[in-house]
């Protein structure tokens, strides 16, 4: 995250590191039931035997494991049938969890929104994860807080890409807070009433993200995805 | 390294090792990158000639947005050629080589374009000398020279008349980007070679129709994409299968979209919730004979609800116009099966006339612990 701050241990319960040895960290995941997890499809590009990877929950600093960390061997992959690997659209994927995790204070699923709710543009929401900060790769979860931008006003910093409805745009046009390398497939959240908060994006792409050519981050639209996510969650626990 | 993996034949060395040059163990591999898809060749090989390691890292690099933009000044008719020859060098299968654009090219492109660049401040990749590029050409074997019909604008864009190349999405949005008007000529679905949704101006790939994902308004590229007997009922790819095999716990449909939505609850009448299972498209009550509360937790677990359930069993002339019943069938308890469907079967008589009533919660979700207080 470029812009943030080191977040409190335990404030985004739902937030996972997706690792595969030797080097350790590769992408943010996010937990949305006992034993299921979303992240983006292009995590696993060249990687998808489920063997290689494991998810680790409830860690703040990547360096110093902690008493309320759990680890799962990653069982199923799966990747969405239209992932588009040129373009980048449709960067979703679910993961499934060789055993279910226990749900304490410092690992709980996050909400997922309904098939029609949409998060307006200007909503303030915030991005987590263990990627760049633009001068070095930190070991403590770093926290930021984007606003929400329409398609339209993001397709304006893409020229050479299409913004798709299957993407979600959150930044400033300064950059100033933005996701970066290492935090693909982390949440972006945003608070709804009762204190509850509802996963609306993955992180999935922008610009590069520490050099000159700034601009928002680009997400993945996780209320698209809903009725995909629920179909393979239910074929995957009941029907196979 | 932390996002791309490395070919197989590199893996006896330590793969994030800097020093370890990728172009010892690179191989060809295919185009990816968006812009450069229409060139003469197909194969490319990393490391680039801007330095990038990946075409992911050339997606997202500045040059890749550079250049195409610099095209749609029109400063020089082969810019996008020689660009793309610098972003996904061509690989010679034989030697697993790159093979880099000609000097002159290099020359030509730096030459008519640098100062355009230099008006809004900015400056020619640094990476370019062109003195690193050969001057021999020998048959484009040595290096690389554009034909006289190579195309300028990638896939992605559309050609104006003038020749600029502007995003293929701002075609036909209402708003001209060419100088001429022309990306907002010619705007039928039709002429531009794709399906108009019905009762909407959107145009999508003719693959798309009947593909199983709704990409229209209201889903109507997935409509009347089968025609199924009466008898029979369509899947969600549009396949039919017999009425009778729907929601009776085995896949039929290649989707699995047979097995799908099969439990619910009824409407809310009287605060009371009725277990409701759809064999054959039909709603069925669920009779109370037998039923214990490990099925009451497989009933919401397949609603994706929570527990722990309220089972209540309630009294058929509690709800006079009910619809028919289904029973657990007889030694259910041996049968090796993951959905309450697979348990049930119709015809039976009801014999405590009472149906299952349920009371699933939902799952908690979304709730951070509250911040531990600490005196100042």
């Amino acid at each position: 995250i470029l812009g943030g701050r080191t977040s409190r241990p335990g404030r985004w319960p739902w937030q996972c590191s997706l690792q595969s040895e030797p080097s350790g960290h590769i992408c943010g995941c996010v937990l949305i039931a006992k034993r299921w997890v979303l992240t983006v499809a292009h995590c696993f590009e060249g990687r998808e035997n489920p063997a290689v990877w494991k998810v680790v929950f409830g860690i703040n600093n990547l360096d110093h494991p902690s008493v309320f960390m759990q680890t799962r061997m990653v069982k199923t992959i799966i990747l969405h049938p239209r992932y588009n690997r040129a373009v980048v659209d449709y960067d979703i994927s679910i993961v499934e969890l060789n055993a279910d995790i226990n749900e304490t204070s410092y690992v709980r699923p996050v909400c997922l929104p309904s098939r029609e709710q949409r998060v307006e543009p200007d909503t303030y929401c915030y991005i987590t994860g263990w990627g760049h900060m633009g001068n070095k790769m930190p070991f403590k979860l770093q926290e930021g807080e984007v606003r929400i931008i329409s398609l339209e006003h993001c397709q304006a910093y893409f020229d050479m890409k299409t913004i798709t409805t299957r993407m979600l745009c959150a930044g400033y046009e300064s950059g100033t807070v933005d996701s970066c390398m290492g935090d693909s497939g982390g949440p972006l959240v945003c608070e709804q009433p009762a204190g509850r908060w509802t996963l609306f994006g993955l992180t999935s792409w922008g610009s590069v993200c520490f050099s000159k050519v700034l601009g928002p981050g680009v997400y993945s639209n996780v209320s698209h995805f809903i009725e995909w996510i629920e179909r393979q969650i239910y074929i995957h626990t009941f029907l196979l | 390294c932390t996002s791309t993996s490395c070919p197989d034949i590199c893996t006896h060395s330590s793969p994030c090792d800097m020093n370890n040059s990728q172009a010892n163990c690179s191989q060809c591999e295919p185009i990816t990158l968006e812009l450069c898809m229409n060139l003469p060749y197909n194969y490319t090989n990393y490391p680039n000639y801007l330095g990038h390691r990946t075409q992911k890292e050339a997606s997202i690099s500045w040059e890749s947005s550079l250049f195409p933009a610099l095209v749609q000044t029109n400063c020089y008719k082969y810019l996008m050629f020689f660009a793309c020859t610098i972003l996904v060098p061509k690989c010679n299968p034989q030697t697993n080589q790159r093979i880099p654009p000609c000097r002159a090219l290099c020359e030509q492109s730096k030459e008519r374009c640098e100062s355009i660049l230099g008006i809004v401040g900015l400056q020619w990749p640094e990476d370019t000398d062109c003195s690193q590029f050969p001057e021999e050409n020998l048959d484009n074997h040595i290096c690389l020279t554009p034909d006289e019909d190579v195309e300028e604008c990638s896939p992605s864009h559309f050609k104006c008349r003038s020749g600029r190349c502007v995003l293929a999405s701002r075609r036909c949005d209402g708003q001209a980007d060419c100088e001429d008007d022309s990306d907002e000529e010619n705007c039928g679905c039709k002429e531009r070679g794709l399906w108009e949704c019905p009762s909407s101006k959107l145009c999508i790939k003719h693959a798309m129709i009947c593909d199983g994902f709704p990409d229209c308004p209201g889903g109507m590229d997935e409509t009347n994409c089968s025609f199924c007997r009466k008898d029979e009922i369509t899947c969600a790819n549009h396949d039919c299968v017999p009425r009778k095999c729907w929601c009776d716990g085995q896949i039929d449909c290649a989707d699995k979209s047979d097995e799908w939505n099969c439990v619910s609850m009824s409407e809310n009448k009287s605060s009371l919730m009725f277990l409701m299972v759809h064999r054959s498209a039909i709603k069925y009550h669920v009779c109370a004979d037998e039923w214990e509360e490990n099925l009451s937790y497989l009933a919401c677990k397949q609603m994706g609800l929570g527990g722990p359930p309220v089972t209540e069993m309630v009294p058929e002339y509690k709800q006079p116009h009910h619809e028919k019943w289904m029973n657990l069938q007889s030694e259910w308890e041996r049968k090796n099966t993951s959905t309450l469907q697979a348990l049930l079967v119709t015809g039976l008589p009801c014999r405590s006339r009472s149906m299952v009533s349920l009371l699933c919660t939902k799952e908690d979700c979304g709730r951070r612990p509250a911040a531990r207080m600490s005196k100042r």
